[in-house]
């Protein structure tokens, strides 16, 4: 899966998401990737998120809206919204998947429950990326 | 004036160290590709948040490093069916499309359902004729199969074969949370 999201000079924040879904999986088999909420989700009010990892665990608990929720209703910051989030859903189900957000404000967020997620961002001109914890 | 910003990622999991550096430049590649549709050249332009998004994800879709597009993983058939969506913060419109085979940017084709604003969801042959209808080219079948996503495949079904646990949808939490009555 791979996911992109930005915020533009009007204040205009897009989340896009596209993926192959998981190897062996059955024919017809749909993922968290199209279903609004649970891989993808933009609201310039809130913020913008595209998700990654174990589709079935990542739709059964709506990790999207779950980080979009502890934004608003916790006032938490992007990054601590995606590492409560991507926590709990380990947790709570079981499976593991990892997040990128960018809120309101611009700020971003970016965390996963998996060994690795390979992630990047340009903010002033620089390339910023890695792929590895407490990278 | 809001300060243009682009994040992306390349997929989660257990990604092994040989394919880190192919990860890498696809980043990169994908952030190169999305910035100039974001920074305002000479002020003149306020630049896009659609086509920047739209611009990285083509660029990882067309990238055998990343599960999207070309290299995406295999079903059981040894198949490749493709999701993807994209959704704008302003008016919440989206596009959502799944089970598309044999087009190189589904992410292009979740655009044109969005942009039509008739519908937000669309799957299986309806998707595949909006794609064609509206400009994706259709690819000889197969043609966005790797190699590593066949062994890949063979893996799974070897693993299936022998009974091992590699299924994941379901979960040790699931197996301790089944309700006895079948629920």
């Amino acid at each position: 899966t791979v996911g992109a999201v930005a915020m533009d000079a009007n204040g205009l924040i897009v989340a896009g998401t596209s993926t192959g879904g998981i190897t062996g999986k059955w024919p017809g088999r749909i993922g968290d990737t199209p279903l609004l909420g649970c891989g993808n989700y933009a609201d310039n009010t809130v913020g913008g998120v595209s998700c990654t990892g174990q589709g079935e665990t990542i739709m059964r608990y709506n990790l999207a809206q779950r980080i979009l929720g502890a934004i608003q209703q916790q006032g938490l910051t992007a990054q601590a919204a995606s590492e409560q989030e991507c926590k709990r859903m380990t947790e709570r189900i079981g499976g593991t998947g990892g997040a990128i957000i960018i809120d309101h404000k611009g700020d971003m967020g970016i965390s996963w429950s998996t060994p690795r997620m390979a992630w990047g961002y340009v903010r002033d001109g620089i390339i910023h990326y890695g792929i590895n914890h407490n990278e | 004036m809001p300060q243009p910003v682009i994040l992306i990622h390349g997929g989660a999991g257990d990604i092994s160290d040989d394919l880190v550096e192919g990860k890498f430049l696809g980043i990169k590649a994908a952030l190169r590709a999305a910035w100039e549709h974001l920074e305002p050249a000479n002020g003149k332009s306020s630049g896009s948040a659609l086509d920047a998004v739209e611009a990285a994800v083509r660029s990882m879709e067309q990238n055998a490093a990343f599960n999207a597009g070309y290299g995406s993983s295999l079903n059981t058939a040894g198949c490749v069916e493709m999701d993807a969506s994209l959704m704008e913060g302003r008016e919440m419109r989206a596009g959502c499309v799944t089970l598309l085979t044999d087009v190189m940017h589904p992410i292009t084709v979740a655009r044109r359902l969005m942009e039509k604003r008739r519908h937000v969801f669309l799957g299986g042959q309806a998707a595949q004729e909006l794609a064609l209808s509206t400009g994706s080219e259709k690819l000889p079948a197969g043609a966005l199969v790797t190699e590593s996503a066949r062994e890949a495949l063979r893996e799974y079904l070897e693993q299936e074969a022998q009974g091992l646990e590699n299924n994941f949808a379901s979960s040790r939490m699931d197996d301790v949370r089944t309700d006895q009555r079948g629920d």
